[in-house]
Order: C-alpha cells, then sequence, then structure tokens
C-alpha cells in the first residue's frame, strides 16, 4: 500500500509544473525514504532529477517500494481540477496499475477521487557523480528567471561567466547584444536576495536559452536558486523545496566543434 | 550532438 499526503495541492502543482515541460512521462520511484524521479528530458540534453521526502508530507506509507509511470499531461489535467489549498492524497495498491489522486477542500465537505492508469516505462538507471564545482552561485530565483526571460530574446545561448566579483549573464544575435552583472551582496536585510558566489576557479559556460528558461518553471517553489558549475561537466540548476525536497536539472555546456 | 555526449559520459549507467 502506498498513500502520500500534502495539506495544499499547490505544492503539487508547482512541483509538475517544474517537470511537464521537459518530460512526457515519467516514473516516481516510491520507497519509505519518499518519492523520487529521474529523467532524461525527450530530447537527451537535460536530465531532472526530483527528491520529495517522505518526512515531508503530512502522512506518507509507503509499504514496498513502487515504480510508477505516469504521462505527466494526464497528471496535470487531474491536478488542474484540485483547488490550491486542497488537500491531496495519492494512493496506489501494490503492484497496482492506477494510481488514485484524492482531492478534499478545506472544510471537509467536498471530496473527488480521480483514477489515472499508470504506464510501463522504460527506465534509464543513471548515476549522478559526486563532483567538486568550480563555481556555485546562489541567487534570487526570480531574479534567474527574468534573466533568462530576457536574455532569450537576444540569442539561443547564454553564456555564463562567474570570477569572485561575481556573475555575468551574455548573450548575442541578430538584434546585438546583452549582458547583465550581478555582484556578490555584500548585506542584505532578507536572505532570499541574497547573491553568493562560492569560486574555486573561474568559469566561462555557454548553455541553451530554451533549456534554462524550462528549468526556471521551478521558480514558484524556492526563493533561491542554486547553480553549480565547472568547465565540461553538466550545468546543476537546484530548487530547494522547502520541507519537503529538491529538484535539479542538469544541463550539458555547448561546446565549440 | 556532443551536448548528448556530454551528459552519456558524465551519467555513468548503472
Amino acid at each position: 500500500m502506498f498513500e502520500a499526503r500534502l495539506n495544499a495541492a499547490t505544492t503539487l502543482k508547482k512541483v509538475l509544473d517544474a517537470i511537464k515541460d521537459l518530460l512526457n512521462e515519467a516514473t516516481f520511484d516510491c520507497s519509505d525514504a519518499g518519492i523520487q524521479l529521474q529523467a532524461m528530458d525527450n530530447s537527451h540534453v537535460s536530465l531532472v532529477s526530483l527528491t520529495l521526502r517522505s518526512d515531508g508530507f503530512d502522512k506518507f506509507r509507503c509499504d514496498r517500494n513502487l515504480s510508477m509511470g505516469m504521462n505527466l499531461g494526464s497528471m496535470s489535467k487531474i491536478l488542474k481540477c484540485a483547488n490550491n489549498e486542497d488537500t491531496v492524497t495519492m494512493k496506489a495498491q501494490d503492484n497496482a496499475d492506477t494510481v488514485t489522486f484524492m482531492f478534499e477542500s478545506q472544510n471537509h465537505e467536498k471530496v473527488s477521487d480521480y483514477e489515472m492508469k499508470l504506464m510501463n516505462l522504460d527506465q534509464e538507471h543513471l548515476g549522478i557523480p559526486e563532483t567538486d564545482y568550480s563555481c556555485v552561485v546562489r541567487m534570487p530565483a526570480m531574479e534567474f528567471a527574468r534573466i533568462c526571460r530576457d536574455l532569450s530574446q537576444f540569442g539561443e545561448s547564454v553564456i555564463i561567466c562567474c570570477t569572485k566579483e561575481g556573475v555575468k549573464f551574455s548573450a548575442s544575435g541578430d538584434v546585438g547584444s546583452a549582458n547583465i552583472k550581478l555582484a556578490q551582496t555584500s548585506s542584505v536585510d532578507k536572505e532570499e536576495e541574497a547573491v553568493t558566489i562560492e569560486m574555486q576557479e573561474p568559469v566561462s559556460l555557454t548553455f541553451a536559452c530554451r533549456y534554462l528558461n524550462a528549468f526556471t518553471k521551478a521558480t514558484p517553489l524556492s526563493n533561491q536558486v542554486q547553480l553549480s558549475m565547472s568547465a565540461d561537466v553538466p550545468l546543476v540548476v537546484e530548487y530547494r523545496i522547502p520541507d519537503l525536497g529538491h529538484i535539479r536539472y542538469y544541463l550539458a555546456p555547448k561546446i565549440e566543434e | 550532438q556532443l551536448e548528448q555526449l556530454i551528459m552519456k559520459n558524465y551519467f555513468l549507467h548503472q
């Protein structure tokens, strides 16, 4: 028996919004530790890794490890039927071929349930190596989303250049060129507004705007985003989901042939 | 594609 409950459906809606543009379908691996999802996007250039810890749920029970292949378009249709404040419970029997989403209104007067067919998906089991990154930047998630949106008007790629002074985002194309520099903040009242840089050595890497923009769909989940970069290895864009887990996106840098 | 190759090399198949 698997059962996981969150007191507000809005969290699950935001998680789904953060992955559904990159993945058509995905396997949710459930264990007593929580829910894990790991999948390459359709074009095999980026990887999504989602962790929702069991202790972050309002109720969590998973008697036996369970892999649930879900069509994210169908899941999205179902979650649209929930109000943000509804309690959401996901339930499945062991070896089931369906999962049930149950939504309950705050006053307990409306209860709805939606059963969705599960899919058998070919899963790639990929290992994520431990990596010491040359630069780790933490910055407001909204600011990062804004920068990616603004720069994608100028070119298909963004160059991220990080030194101990700050981080620079650049793009160029037919219109002209654009540069946005962020300095490390010296002092801020609110931690979520800080820009911090941990640098071992400077890096300058180029990434596809299209993917960075897709990653910023996770912005509503977190105040801050963390960018971890080293030469010739995938960038990690991490959003921490308060008290519940995290979502990490990996994207290979573009390399001149 | 080079990007796909980088991803493949980095995430070792288990």
